[in-house]
């Protein structure tokens, strides 16, 4: 389905949850998750927001029926572990990446998604002092090396 | 018309929190 235009600040998280459908059914459940729960923050009244967080319950429900032998899922303190190590797998490839100097779509995308992750630990509680300075790194420094690329500099 | 469309959407928006609780096991 469309993503309602309310719920812009979720649609890369969902975008997250679909690239990973078959790589990490565990990432993927988490991020819709996430985007659940802000969704019904930000606007679970009008009728076309209401129905994408129906449909998008119905996907949650049925991918808990499917994961049902996975710890991950069965146990939130696992997939809060899952999670994290994946988020900072994605961040550690991305900051040897440009600690190298190697800068390419792939390691931008790293980092973005790694904030992005870092965004999804949210479900399991407030995140750490840690975590929320790697999600503002993540974040800059994706957005920082993807201008700079398009401009045709170096990143410093 | 207007209080009945409001406590439908709000019918349906305490469903979802209740989906929610159930699948996080919260309830």
């Amino acid at each position: 389905m469309a993503v309602p235009a309310q719920f812009k600040a979720i649609q890369h998280h969902l975008r997250t949850a679909q690239e990973h459908e078959k790589r990490d059914p565990v990432v993927a459940y988490y991020c819709r998750l996430y985007a659940m729960q802000t969704g019904m923050k930000v606007d679970s009244k009008s009728p076309e927001c209401r129905k994408f967080l129906v449909k998008l319950m119905d996907q949650l429900e049925t991918m808990k029926k499917e994961l049902s032998d996975n710890d991950s899922i069965n146990q939130e303190v696992v997939g809060n572990a899952h999670i994290e190590n994946y988020a900072l797998k994605m961040f550690l490839y991305a900051d040897n990446e440009d600690r190298a100097q190697r800068f390419h779509k792939n390691m931008i995308k790293s980092f973005y998604t790694s904030s992005l992750l870092f965004d999804v630990l949210s479900v399991f509680g407030e995140l750490s002092e840690e975590n929320i300075q790697h999600r503002k790194y993540a974040r800059w420094k994706a957005t920082y090396i993807h201008t700079c690329l398009k401009n045709g500099d170096t990143p410093q | 018309t207007g209080s009945v469309g409001t406590s439908v959407a709000s019918a349906e928006q305490d469903e979802l929190s209740q989906r929610l609780a159930r699948l996080r096991d919260q309830v």
